[in-house]
């Protein structure tokens, strides 16, 4: 099973629309998909028609009584209108997580054990993270192989990006290895040189870690959101479809690679 | 002293554009205002020229060693770009609040305490929070006199508003009193279904507690960002900019009223 995490500190950059429109591509390509859910805003599950709050177990549930065996576990995940795709959805206690664990240092690695313990059910899994550094962005980055960061071509998004991975590295010195990365510039409008510019930079300090392509602006992500199917299923000839497909290809062709 | 929290748990939502915006509008009226970056992020520190990791002295340490008297709190400020405006800025190490804070009880007033011996130096303050609920969100809280929430005119906004507004209703019942709350319809695009409709919903569900206008989108805020000015001072006339002179009046005119 090859596991994606998807996060930025910086909210709004496009994570939970990343998560969800390659899920639709990784569905159309039939592939079994586990997505998780670490945002207590529950964007991704609210996405594929659950409430957060009134979602009883989840996530939240694995850090206050970690489930040690394999049918409790896939008792806990939810099917969703995309075929051979399940939700380990979020809730809105996982807000008070941080807080309650305090300086346990226990906690790191519970989603990664669940993950671990489906692992022979699915082939591919997506982590939608929230926008903050914390015990659920430690947890994504023990229990995935990439971390993809989706980030805004503006200015506000760019100049919190090296920092950014900058503190991922102080957090994997405790993990046993660095996770590889990919940032995919998301939101691109070609004609604003605000974001010519943001793109510019991006791959100048960044290099070879940006992928190759881009995200377009697309109007049609918030049709997709408001009928509660990814845009890759909605309107797959779409310029944002087009380009998540692409990525979905190079990311799959990346794989085969290593 | 008067003093608005910008807040929103739903990540890119433009709590920070909204901060800066008005800050420009409060700046042209010659106004002594107070800006405190809340976000470990620190979206506002950087837009005004300051690298959250680099900052010694900020928020942070107010939590680490409370500072009582005025002259000490004094030095703690920023001077910005903005005539008669002055930053208490965020550091990264504030993503560790919350941690480290843990079940202690008695951090929820702390940025409340440090307004309240400031007040005789400012006319208004204006607090820009992270996107997420925890110590940081509750101290913004207690230390204002009325919330602003901007809600992107989309659906993945949308959804989370109303549960967030039901979480601050129960943060509330152990403040003193509840805080008024305005909503601010943001990034409005009459061309996209999607946004009509979100408008209308949230206009549906809180009535009177969404503002009567709408900040529109306009790619102008990205140039402002990347020149490092606010769009009310960078380009006083565009569409973003008086959307947002539009609110401020609203704002002190409310203000007279009460
Ligand atoms: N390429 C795009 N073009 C246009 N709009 C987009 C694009 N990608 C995302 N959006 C829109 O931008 C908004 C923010 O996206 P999204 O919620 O996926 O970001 P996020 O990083 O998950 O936010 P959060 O930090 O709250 O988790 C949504 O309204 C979404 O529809
Ligand atoms: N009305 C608008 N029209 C177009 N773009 C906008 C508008 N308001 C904000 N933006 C852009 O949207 C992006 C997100 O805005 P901003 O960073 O202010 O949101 P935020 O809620 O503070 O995000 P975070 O959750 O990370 O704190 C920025 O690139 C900003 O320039
Ligand atoms: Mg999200
Ligand atoms: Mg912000």
């Amino acid at each position: 099973m090859k596991t994606w995490a998807v996060i930025n500190q910086k909210g709004g950059v496009g994570k939970t629309t990343t998560a969800i429109t390659l899920a639709g591509h990784l569905c159309s390509l039939e592939k079994r998909l586990l997505l998780v859910d670490l945002d207590p805003h529950g964007s991704l599950s609210a996405y594929l028609g659950y409430d957060p709050d009134q979602l009883k177990t989840g996530i939240y549930s694995l850090f206050m009584e970690p489930t040690v065996c394999q049918a409790d576990l896939a008792k806990m995940l939810l099917p969703t209108p995309l075929e051979n795709t399940w939700l380990f959805p979020a809730s809105a206690a996982l807000a008070t997580l941080d807080r309650r664990m305090g300086a346990d240092h226990g906690k790191g690695l519970v989603v990664a054990r669940a993950i671990e313990c489906l692992a022979n059910r699915f082939q591919y899994g997506i982590i939608d993270c929230p926008p903050m550094l914390g015990i659920l962005m430690i947890n994504a980055l023990a229990a995935c192989d990439q971390l993809l960061i989706p980030a805004q071509t503006d200015y506000l998004s760019i100049n919190g990006l090296d920092r950014m991975i900058h503190t991922l590295g102080m957090v994997e010195k405790s993990l046993a290895r660095r996770k590889p990365y990919l940032i995919v510039p998301t939101m691109y409008d070609k004609r604003t040189r605000a974001s010519v510019d943001a793109l510019a930079k991006m791959r100048q300090v960044h290099q070879s870690r940006v992928w190759g392509s881009v995200i377009p602006i697309d109007t049609k992500f918030r049709d997709a959101s408001k009928a509660g199917m990814p845009l890759s299923i909605y309107q797959p000839k779409s310029r944002g479809s087009q380009a998540y497909l692409q990525l979905i290809h190079f990311l799959l062709d990346e794989g085969q690679a290593n």
